[in-house]
């Protein structure tokens, strides 16, 4: 372990927190994309099969339990709780063609061919895209909440922080995972114009516009 | 292949 993963699994925490939070206590899920909520389901669901069979330290099966809890109780505030307020409208990217391009690439390109590591490969490549129908939806309505660009910094923080952290354990370790860093440098681009946005606008008090 | 090195990032 070492501090930037540290704090890029908080941030990755906190942003699920973040979330949780705002969607209970405004009860509206308004401008949240349960598509995307739905992929990072799928995401911790396939990453974690190993939860129960193996053991890394109690830091990793803990924080493998509070992203699955947190990941299914958003999804039940956002289509079961408060589904009256869900923006079916504007949360319209279609999943699909983010899931089955992960599916067959992971089928094509992982370290080695057997069920949990492919599935494993598949959430990898899955979790790249994950925020698409998120910032799709922000794009379609062309404004976020305050609230909702903290959540994406935080969660765009996250994977870039890992990315120090595998340049670091490359340093110190020779150890490193090329279909995590492509996919995380991948997934981290994504948030880039985000990124712009929330530096030049929202840290000023100003609404997250994005030119629709 | 790689062998099965252990997986111990979220």
């Amino acid at each position: 372990m070492n501090i930037f993963r540290l704090t890029g699994d908080l941030a990755h925490l906190i942003a699920i927190i973040i979330l949780l939070h705002k969607i209970w206590k405004s009860r509206s899920c308004a401008g949240i994309s349960g598509k995307s909520q739905v992929l990072f389901a799928l995401v911790y669901t396939t990453r974690y099969l190993d939860l129960v069979t193996s053991y890394v330290s109690i830091y990793n099966t803990f924080m493998k339990f509070v992203f699955l809890a947190t990941s299914y109780a958003t999804i039940y505030l956002i289509y079961v709780k408060f589904k009256a307020t869900y923006d079916h409208n504007h949360d319209t990217f279609r999943i699909e063609f983010l899931i089955l391009p992960s599916l067959a690439l992971a089928l094509l390109i992982n370290h080695y061919f057997n069920f949990l590591e492919v599935l494993w490969t598949f959430s990898i490549y899955l979790e790249s895209v994950a925020i698409l129908p998120q910032l799709f939806m922000v794009s379609k309505t062309g404004e976020a909440e305050s609230i909702t660009s903290h959540y994406l910094f935080a969660l765009g923080s996250y994977r870039a922080l890992y990315i120090l952290n595998w340049i670091y354990r490359y340093a110190t370790e020779g150890h490193y995972d090329l279909i995590a860093i492509v996919a995380g440098v991948v997934q981290t681009v994504l948030y880039c114009d985000f990124f712009y946005l929330y530096i030049t606008k929202v840290l000023k008090g100003k609404k997250l516009q994005l030119p629709a | 292949s790689k062998r099965n090195k252990q997986k111990d990032e979220l």
